[in-house]
């Protein structure tokens, strides 16, 4: 990626992130859409031998050998009779029956994880910069699981299991589908069993933003990664025959508009058809938008068949405005012609313009690639949100990290926008998602793993969790996309990823399978619903009282019944640190934004005086006077040596 | 015929089948005869798609709604759980 590396710091502080073996006996695992391995990014220039502990093979297919394997992409697998036996078998003139990636998103995310430094890289022009991985070192290994028509879960299970197999230290999975329970979602049941093997897993929020209780990804040993924005933007102005100018971005680059005021026309008013307004195929009429511009609506078909749509009507160019969906996020996009996507409110302005002045027009300014936007990071309207569906108790998503338009590898079998159509073949693309976030902090995961070798997963995520940043450098709070207000813990979960804190993060709560065992007996799972998940015979101990407040994760959520009556709540949270960094001592400090809790932790500081030396503490949550049913409320409880701070959120909910 | 065919094949779904490998009876050698056998039991002609040891215990393979509620009510038998198709974020 470009700018990423910049943004989270990683450019500052070389010496910090070895590039010992260590650093590149980490294997990053991916779960996608295959892999172009002629891509600069996976070039192995510097790398030493494959790391003795790799068991992975490449696997030969359709445009496929051995030979596309080297020392940074050391394994590459396809998984794809699951897929066949439910859709037939592959026509492998349409896709490649082997790793290769046709689609571009596997390139995208290993590249983004792991890629190999690549000067010049670009998205024609837009994005300038030396792009590389999160983990330039670690090693990549590719499970292609996803097809055109899906990634089909008796693969996804049969590749997890391969990977397992294989030894890699890090699964990425962009991917998701349902919110059933943990026992009956497979891609939760096979990273139950990696992180038994000590591999760490993160998977994608999901996009299903910004409406609440719409995550995916769930589970308390997935690391669940939201996605923010960059300091990095692609403005292109819309500017009105009234004079008037709105921001929007763009990606495109061909031959630009003429320099002239041109007609304009909303599609609504241009089309017959009743969804006239989406651009949708064979729905504008040539001869009423031929040479001019076209303003659309987003929604269901994609932004880049809109323009498709347009283009092929011989209009000039488009304008795609949001709707209440979206708000006024910004993504943008390689379109086939001169367009520009603006928000909600600009669109409403333009399309009272349009309807009001008897002859409307446009044009569309592009002003390339800028960079130092500010607010950045911004929770993405699209990232999926909390709570947490499956176990309110569990506050998810656990970060966020970059995801919205971000540069890295592309496949060369696919254009930028990815329609057939699109002739152009592309090195580098610019694509949102938490797709895109996933493989940050999956990379990030490396680069922990790689100082920390002995780190396990939990660690690992706890330290990227409490060392994740909430407010910006004036100590405003992170803002949200789709509010333009401050965030909250259910957007964010504890923050946004701070790869250089992590690295010494102080303290960190640590979880062991028995732990997560212990939660789901506090989850009164049936004991067939055990061996379901854990792959094996477990009982829970009648004796013991299990509770998800013992439940050693890194943040807190606290539920309360609603109008509970005249005994206020009072709910005790255990939590046990581990000290990972030199001896000294933590003192705690809280802060609420609403008194209706009141919060106690005892003891109110922690002496240190080894490394891996473990402490507990309480925390007492005290209702103090209750709240509306379905609300929520906010705190955050910090440790301190005076020098790192190990930040936990606490999200109290009213149910 | 195409349609009766299409019709037929509908019927079929991918299923994921959890076993408990620890009931395996003494009878078998390896686990993979009794999760054959188990298959064989509600289905002469399904095959195994997929067998799993790692991330879980079994296998998958396709089979009618019927056939996945009977061999889901058998001894051994975890769960039967329907493949889910995921999508890329």
């Amino acid at each position: 990626t470009t700018r990423t590396p910049e943004f989270l710091g990683l450019d500052k502080s070389p010496d910090m992130f070895p590039d010992s073996n260590s650093a590149s006996d980490v294997i990053v695992g991916v779960l996608d859409t295959g892999i172009w391995p002629e891509s600069k990014s996976f070039d192995d220039t510097g790398l030493g031998p494959v790391p003795s502990s790799w068991k992975g093979e490449c696997e030969t297919g359709t445009n496929f050998t051995t030979s596309n394997c080297n020392r940074k992409l050391i394994g590459a697998r396809f998984f794809s009779k699951g897929y066949e036996a439910t859709l037939g078998p592959i026509d492998t003139s349409k896709e490649s029956k082997s790793p290769r990636d046709d689609d571009g998103h596997g390139t995208h995310t290993a590249s983004t994880a792991a890629g190999s430094v690549v000067d010049q890289a670009s998205l024609l022009g837009y994005a300038l910069g030396k792009a590389r991985g999160m983990a330039t070192r670690a090693r990549i290994a590719v499970y292609k699981v996803c097809w055109i028509g899906g990634c089909f879960s008796s693969d996804i299970l049969a590749a997890m299991e391969k990977a397992i197999e294989d030894n890699v230290n890090v699964l990425s999975m962009s991917l998701g589908g349902g919110m059933s329970d943990y026992f009956r979602d497979n891609v939760a049941i096979g990273a139950f069993a990696a992180m038994e093997k000590g591999i760490f897993i993160s998977c994608s929020a999901g996009n299903a933003g910004p409406s609440s209780y719409s995550l995916s990804n769930q589970a308390p040993w997935i690391t669940t990664v939201g996605a923010g924005t960059l300091d990095r933007d692609f403005p292109a102005f819309v500017s009105l025959g009234n004079g008037k100018n709105f921001s929007g971005v763009s990606l495109f680059r061909g031959n630009s508009l003429p320099g002239k005021l041109l007609p304009f026309v909303y599609a609504g008013n241009a089309s017959n058809a009743t969804n006239g307004n989406l651009c949708m195929i064979g729905t504008l009429p040539p001869d009423k938008v031929a040479g001019k511009i076209v303003l659309c609506d987003r929604g269901v078909n994609s932004r880049v068949q809109k323009g498709e749509v347009v283009k092929e009507a011989g209009a000039l160019g488009m304008v795609l405005t949001n709707t209440a969906a979206n708000g006024e996020e910004l993504v943008a996009d390689a379109h086939l012609l001169p367009a520009t996507a603006v928000g909600e409110k600009s669109g409403d302005i333009i399309k009272s313009y349009l309807f009001s002045d008897p002859n409307p027009t446009a044009t569309i300014l592009f002003e390339g690639t800028k960079v130092g936007i500010q607010p950045s990071p911004v929770v993405a309207a699209f990232s999926s949100r909390g709570p947490n569906s499956i176990t309110l108790e569990i506050l998810k998503p656990d970060i966020i990290a970059p995801g919205v338009n971000i540069l890295a590898g592309w496949s060369g079998n696919v254009g930028p926008t990815g329609l057939s159509i699109d002739s152009r073949r592309v090195s580098f693309n610019i694509i949102s998602g938490t797709s895109m976030s996933c493989p940050h902090v999956s990379g990030l995961a490396a680069l922990v793993k790689a100082a920390h070798p002995d780190w396990s997963p939990a660690a690992i995520r706890s330290a990227l969790m409490t060392t994740a940043y909430t407010v910006y450098k004036n100590g405003q709070k992170l803002q949200d996309t789709s509010t333009g207000k401050p965030a909250t813990p259910f957007d964010y979960g504890s923050g946004h990823v701070d790869p250089v804190a992590a690295l010494d993060p102080g303290l960190v709560y640590d979880l062991t399978a028995a732990d997560y065992l212990s939660f789901v007996c506090a989850l009164n799972y049936t004991s067939p619903q055990i061996s379901s998940l854990a792959g094996r015979k477990f009982t829970c101990d009648a004796s013991k009282k299990y509770s998800v407040t013992d439940f050693n994760y890194p943040s807190f959520s606290v539920v309360f019944t609603s109008g509970g009556g005249s005994k206020s709540n009072v709910v005790k949270y255990t939590r046990t640190v581990t000290n990972v960094g030199s001896p000294g001592t933590y003192k705690v400090s809280l802060s609420s934004e609403n008194p209706s809790v009141k919060i106690s932790v005892e003891p109110a500081s922690l002496n240190f005086a080894a490394i891996n030396e473990k402490k507990s503490y309480t925390v007492t949550f005290t209702e103090v006077s209750s709240l509306p049913l379905n609300s929520n409320s906010f705190a955050r409880l910090v440790w301190s040596d005076g020098k790192r701070n190990v930040g936990s959120p606490i999200a109290f909910s009213w149910n | 015929a195409a349609v009766e065919k299409n019709t037929e094949e509908q019927r079929w779904s991918t299923y994921i089948v959890h076993m408990a490998k620890s009931e395996m009876p003494a009878s078998f050698e390896h686990h993979l005869h009794w999760y054959d056998s188990s298959l064989k039991s509600v289905s002469d002609s399904a095959e195994m798609i997929y067998t799993y040891d790692n991330v879980i215990h079994g296998f998958s393979t396709r089979l009618t709604a019927e056939q996945a509620q009977t061999l889901e009510s058998q001894a051994g038998i975890l769960s039967v759980l329907p493949e889910l198709k995921y999508e890329l974020h």
